[in-house]
């Protein structure tokens, strides 16, 4: 989980860069 | 078409319900986001780097350039994780096959989309706000990479795909069950397929002849030697300048870590 913590984040949450 | 044995009307209109949704889903998906629109690129289309701006990329160091590229290439990964998430049945699969098959194939969608910022009048890309030729890359150290790429925008803009078929074209790529370590390869087998039977769909209804899928699909190995030319690239540089490599974006070095 570690080696893609980034990853992980963006997945999982919910506002975006689109959103932004 | 003549009703499949065992397969009565209803049946067919829910499938066809089914393919119109998937269809819907992807495109909408697909234009949300869109790092630009069409409407941007066109208006943009004839702005360019002049010789000076030219001359003063390709004097920069290649630790420079890189890191430009890896910046810009992490800001159009942030859309393309956000077009997997809002692809139905994406984020029904466990969180390992979203990763992998987000390392495996967020590139390969780069690289499709890409097609959609280059111009084949004078053979230039967008990018970082104007078109570039390949020249404005040499410092890159890459000249063979930068080339590849500059040959699959000229051939993939040949194909004139829709946008359409450039959504349902990205799904089907990033939805490829052979990706190696995939825990549930029926799985997104079976939303490949459904993407697959959305885009011979469209590209029946827009009277588009049956070569043209034939013509997308055969550009998949130049992508695929394209994305591994870049692994193998960022391999050396990081070799070279480990130091630079370590200061990248870190979704970067997440998606093309080994």
């Amino acid at each position: 989980k570690e080696k893609h913590k980034i990853l992980h984040q963006l997945l999982q949450n919910s506002t975006s860069p689109v959103d932004l | 078409n003549p009703v499949p044995e065992g397969c009565s009307q209803l049946e067919i209109g829910h499938t066809f319900l089914h393919i119109e949704r998937i269809t819907q889903n992807v495109v909408k998906s697909h234009i949300e986001t869109s790092q630009f629109s069409t409407e941007e690129l066109r208006r943009l289309a004839w702005t360019f780097y002049n010789p000076e701006e030219t001359h003063s990329y390709i004097s920069r160091s290649a630790e420079t350039m890189w890191q430009k590229c890896a910046v810009q290439i992490t800001n159009a990964i942030q859309y393309i994780v956000e077009f997997a998430k809002r692809i139905s049945g994406f984020m029904d699969l466990c969180q390992n096959d979203q990763i992998i098959l987000l390392k495996a194939g967020c590139m390969d969608v780069l690289l499709i989309r890409m097609c959609r910022a280059y111009n084949p009048i004078n053979n230039t890309l967008f990018f970082d706000g104007k078109f570039a030729g390949a020249q404005l890359f040499k410092a890159l150290g890459c000249d063979d990479l930068v080339s590849a790429i500059f040959e699959l925008a000229k051939s993939l803009s040949r194909i004139q795909m829709t946008e359409e078929e450039m959504a349902l074209f990205s799904a089907a790529v990033l939805l490829s069950p052979d990706r190696p370590w995939l825990t549930d390869v029926q799985k997104v087998q079976k939303l490949q397929k459904k993407v697959y039977v959305a885009l011979q769909r469209c590209l029946q209804n827009k009277g588009a002849s049956e070569e043209k899928l034939a013509k997308m699909v055969s550009k998949l190995p130049l992508m695929r030697s394209i994305c591994n030319l870049h692994i193998d690239k960022l391999e050396f540089f990081r070799l070279v300048h480990p130091e630079t490599a370590y200061s990248f974006p870190p979704l970067y070095r997440e998606v093309f870590s080994s």
